[in-house]
């Protein structure tokens, strides 16, 4: 695992996020089932908790994007990059972009919003790319079934190295 | 003449590197100005850099295991130099 150059982190435990929009190529409710279960990859295993909120500032925004989006990090269209996510900071710090253009999906097909999702928000988080190929942090997609996702110990290393381990 | 279909081949897999490595490497857009003025190439310092990241043989060269790391779909956030 690899921290991010400064070592950002969140200041408190209790985070919220905001979807701000939806793709339509997802039903709304399995678009937030998908940003539910991700964030829960993260919360299990640390002592964060992540609060839903719908119309105000929120830690981390989530939203989907065209091309230029005024970031000076534009998207390139289907395929190449899927997603990208800001280090934890004030205002855009933590949030999460997703390329609309890209074919989203809950299971095998296209790229699984759940996959890609769990694993910007590691970045949102503090996390950068792992080299262990197995690790959810690794830059290249591959596709697990969500329904058998376990979160890989490098991973849990990096971000219980970050926020301690989970108080459950 | 019409391009030869290597010579296209070859250009088409040198944009793609170029632009993976400006994305994700930190290379700097006029790296070829550094090629001419400072000697030592920087493509090929940054190619090895991420050869190594992927495990990759470090050849510094785009050889056809560093070109196929790089057509797969990723994250946007650069893997060094962040």
């Amino acid at each position: 695992y690899v921290f991010t150059a400064g070592n950002p982190k969140w200041k408190r435990n209790d985070l919220t996020y905001r979807i701000l929009n939806y793709t339509p190529k997802m039903r709304k409710a399995d678009v937030e089932a998908a940003v539910q279960k991700a964030l829960s990859v993260w919360s299990n295993v640390t002592p964060l908790t992540f609060r839903k909120v719908e119309d105000k500032e929120a830690d981390i925004m989530i939203s989907f994007a065209y091309r230029d989006h005024h970031d000076n990090s534009p998207f390139d269209g289907p395929n190449g990059q899927l997603a990208h996510a800001f280090q934890p900071g004030e205002g855009i710090g933590g949030d999460v972009h997703l390329d609309e253009e890209e074919a989203w999906t809950k299971n095998g097909r296209g790229y699984n919003l759940f996959i890609v999702i769990a694993h910007e928000l590691g970045h949102s988080l503090g996390l950068s790319h792992s080299n262990d190929p197995g690790a959810l942090m690794y830059p290249t997609y591959s596709y697990t079934d969500p329904n058998e996702f376990l979160l890989p110990q490098d991973d849990i290393d990096g971000i219980q190295a970050i926020y301690g381990q989970s108080n459950a | 003449f019409p391009v030869a279909p290597e010579d296209e081949d070859e250009e088409k897999a040198l944009q793609l590197v170029e632009s993976y490595l400006q994305n994700f490497y930190d290379l700097q857009r006029d790296h070829k100005h550094h090629l001419r003025s400072k000697g030592g190439n920087p493509l090929a310092a940054k190619l090895k850099e991420m050869q190594t990241f992927f495990g990759l043989q470090v050849t510094g060269k785009p050889d056809l295991d560093t070109l196929e790391i790089m057509k797969k779909s990723r994250c946007g956030v650069p893997d060094i130099g962040q």
